[in-house]
């Protein structure tokens, strides 16, 4: 089953 | 700050497309307009706004500040208002309250608001440039009707970009649905048009009870853009004029 990404995984902390 | 929006509509349509999304957050001033980003409670999307200062008339900020507002307060001021009033948002140096200040251009009547502002710790993440493989731009409205429609049926659904079009496809417990949109250009009518610029095919699964939220800017333009790579999320943009924008990013689903 898909699980659903995580935004932070994609875009980093400044 | 001192800033004038000449209809506070605009404002208005922008909290109420995000406030169901993200609670509380800093409205980031400085002399190139206000900008917003937050991310939702459980870090799948991440709302970008920009109101640029040409937005304004006139724009004032003379020191950046970040003004930490509840959503949902910001929200019941903004329904005081008028959608033709005038808006002015102030606030000091180091400010306690931001103040908001409706006209109407109608009538004499003067409206004035303050908000108390919070102390919002908000992390700020890095959105890299991105050549997107597809870019797929059509009227908001048949975005939001393609969600709400495949949200009865499944709680996720595919969205596949290839030369033949833009496919959104999607399959639960009572079956299956998709609809199909090609280029279409529509000279009478443009605000009509479905244009799709591909620099090679991609498919990726999102989920639609975010993207349902997204639609709720629907109002905020004609035109939604659906910006979509491989791995990456996917990027939903409102443009709104002087360049400003309401931007959703959406992280796909992983893994079968």
């Amino acid at each position: 089953k898909a699980g659903q990404g995580n935004i932070m995984n994609f875009f980093g902390k400044k | 700050l001192e800033a004038r929006l000449e209809q506070a509509n605009l404002l208005k349509k922008v909290v109420d497309a995000i406030k169901d999304l993200v609670q509380d957050c800093n409205f980031d001033c400085n002399d190139s307009g206000i900008a917003l980003q937050a991310m939702d409670n459980s870090h799948v999307a991440l709302v970008s706004m920009m109101l640029k200062a040409e937005s304004f008339s006139p724009f004032r900020c003379d020191r950046n500040i970040a003004l930490g507002i509840n959503l949902s307060s910001l929200m019941k001021v903004l329904r005081c208002a008028q959608n033709e009033d005038i808006l002015t948002l102030k606030a000091d140096d180091a400010p306690d309250v931001v103040n908001l200040v409706f006209e109407s251009s109608e009538s004499d009547r003067l409206s004035e608001y303050d908000i108390k502002l919070m102390d919002i710790d908000q992390e700020h993440l890095g959105i890299p440039e991105t050549e997107y493989s597809a870019t797929i731009s059509m009227p908001a409205a048949e975005f939001q009707r393609i969600c709400r429609d495949l949200i009865a049926l499944s709680e996720s659904v595919a969205i596949e970009a290839t030369k033949e079009g833009v496919k959104f496809s999607c399959s639960g417990d009572i079956g299956n649905g998709a609809v199909t949109l090609r280029s279409h250009t529509n000279v009478e009518k443009p605000e009509l048009n479905v244009d799709i610029a591909l620099s090679e095919p991609v498919a990726l699964t999102f989920s639609l009870k975010y993207l349902v939220n997204f639609c709720k800017a629907s109002g905020l333009s004609g035109t939604v853009k659906l910006c979509l790579s491989s791995e990456v999320p996917l990027l939903v943009e409102y443009t709104l004029a002087s360049n400003s924008y309401l931007r959703f990013y959406l992280a796909p689903k992983i893994g079968d």
